[in-house]
């Protein structure tokens, strides 16, 4: 390999696509920016780096789809040949820059012969981008030559050569065990990111019964790849993993989750699956079962199917502890086991197990603090890993929490001290919508 | 090996030298490159893309030679450079 090159200095890099391929039949401007997305997010899930997706022309990695000669040095040679190049960190004005040669097919989930598979060339120019050489290693994504596609981006595995190299660089994300080796390691647990966002919300006028995100008490909430969702009645709002409300305005289901009754007008519970991530919808006695956002042939389906009463479910969720199921209804609950698809035994039981949750809950979840949420009426409890406990200080109330709402309405409960009689000191976020600003959050 | 057309002999001096092999030839004297220098570049490249060793441009390092690839070097100038050196 090439002695070992400069590498970054900072660790939050931004980049953006400057210019697309022009005449790519099969690659729209949204699936290179999903691609590019994880591409680079295959480096930042190992590395202590963190990319953000920017406009305007300050971008640390400038990604450009270019042809033969643009004057950087390294020409193109039309199809075939060279493909694509970037520039190492610190070479000035060009660090991290990186070209794809337009003249190339580039494709994404298409066999071998049909192109060039672009996510898997954009993982190897990311590897330069951020400071890695070319290496002879027969496994390394970093051999010079384009060696085939390397399957989906949602579950690609850097090979170990390369995640060694690079922890040399930049050291180990905390996150990431290191010491497991790529036989022993499963796929990384990080659920993929559901594709496709809500479609932009200033193009849906919001509906008249749109509810207010900060007087609703939810019909459903769920931790759905990572990120957090906030149903009520016909529509949804979504935070991002860093708890980033998404927009203010909430999205219809009908327009997102595709494959639901159109008259369906609430949501029992949802949860994510554990092992396979498809997303399961509940409304009484029915469940629906979703591969990424679109409902999977044969349902709905009985929830006797689990196990469980044809009364319907209140909450669902998977309790990171020991990745079991619970489903609440009343002041019961159920243990169900998602891996060999039965109920445990010994169920229902009484809710008062759970010390501080009250019953007739509205649903629960888990986040990716390893903590449990429960949520009733305009409040949530928070249960601290494997504690079957409601951590002291709570309930606090979801809209200021999660919602960035800044004073509850006149009817919500009051902000009550907690045990130590200090005021809350929840984190208070100015709401801007009100006086014509909109809040609005950047998710990739 | 099958003897070479010039034409493959200058395309494959030529790869040689954009991918760090080869360090360029000589602007001011024009110097070629040295067969010996020649042979171990072709060794070098070969080791890197996980061919056998012959130091001849067969077919197997031809067709290596067509596959499409990154255009960044393989081998850093410092490294062409200071194997000339050490020469």
């Amino acid at each position: 390999a090439l002695s070992p090159q400069k590498k970054w200095a900072k660790r939050h890099l931004s980049w953006r696509v400057r210019t697309f391929p022009k005449e790519s039949a099969v690659l729209g401007r949204e699936t290179v920016r999903a691609l590019m997305y994880y591409a680079l997010k295959v480096w930042s899930d190992i590395t202590p780096l963190n990319f953000h997706e920017v406009a305007g022309n300050k971008a640390d990695i400038q990604i450009d789809f270019t042809k033969a000669d643009h004057n950087d040095g390294y020409p193109f040679d039309g199809p075939g040949g060279t493909v694509a190049h970037a520039f190492f960190p610190g070479e000035r004005f060009t660090a991290g820059d990186t070209h794809f040669d337009d003249d190339e097919a580039w494709t994404f989930r298409s066999p071998d012969s049909h192109g060039m598979d672009l996510f898997a060339v954009a993982v190897h120019e990311f590897g330069h981008a951020i400071g890695l050489a070319h290496t002879s290693a027969i496994e390394s994504i970093m051999r010079p030559y384009y060696q085939g596609p390397v399957g989906d981006p949602l579950k690609y595995d850097l090979p170990y050569e390369d995640k060694v190299r690079v922890w040399q660089l930049y050291g180990v994300r905390d996150s990431v065990s290191h010491t497991a080796r790529p036989d022993a390691s499963s796929h990384t647990d990080d659920p993929p990111v559901l594709m496709d966002l809500p479609e932009n919300k200033s193009t849906v006028p919001p509906a008249r019964d749109a509810p207010d995100r900060c007087t609703s008490q939810f019909d459903a909430v769920a931790q759905i790849r990572g990120e957090a969702f906030f149903f009520k009645g016909k529509y949804f709002w979504r935070l991002t993993r860093d708890r980033h409300l998404v927009s203010l305005r909430p999205t219809q289901i009908q327009r997102f989750w595709r494959g639901l009754p159109a008259n369906l007008d609430s949501i029992d519970a949802v949860y994510e699956r554990p092992g396979d991530h498809k997303i399961v919808f509940f409304k009484g006695m029915k469940y629906w079962v979703f591969k990424d956002n679109i409902v999977e042939e044969g349902y709905p389906r009985l929830i006797s199917d689990f196990g469980l009463p044809i009364e319907g479910v209140d909450a669902a969720f998977v309790w990171m502890h020991n990745d079991k199921t619970y489903f609440f209804k009343d002041n019961h609950y159920w243990r169900y086991d998602d891996h060999l698809r039965h109920m445990d035994q010994g169920y229902p039981k009484d809710t008062s197990l759970w010390k501080g949750i009250p019953s007739q809950l509205d649903d629960a979840m888990r986040w990716s603090d390893s903590a449990s949420y429960f949520f009733k009426g305009k409040e949530y409890w928070r249960v601290v890993g494997s504690d079957m406990e409601v951590e002291a200080g709570y309930p606090r109330p979801i809209g200021i929490d999660w919602l960035i709402c800044k004073d509850m309405q006149s009817d919500a409960p009051e902000t009550r001290n907690n045990e130590t009689g200090s005021q809350l000191t929840g984190q208070h976020h100015t709401d801007h919508a009100e006086n014509g600003y909109e809040v609005c959050s950047c998710t990739s | 090996a099958p003897s070479l057309t010039t034409e493959q002999m200058d395309m494959g001096v030529d790869w040689l030298s954009k991918f760090g092999y080869l360090p360029p030839a000589d602007p001011v004297t024009g110097q070629l490159q040295t067969k010996e220098a020649l042979t171990k570049a072709i060794k070098a490249m070969q080791r890197f893309g996980g061919l056998e060793e012959t130091g001849v441009f067969d077919q197997a390092t031809l067709g290596l030679m067509k596959t499409p690839r990154c255009s960044l070097p393989d081998m850093s100038e410092t490294e062409t450079t200071s194997s000339r050196r050490r020469r």
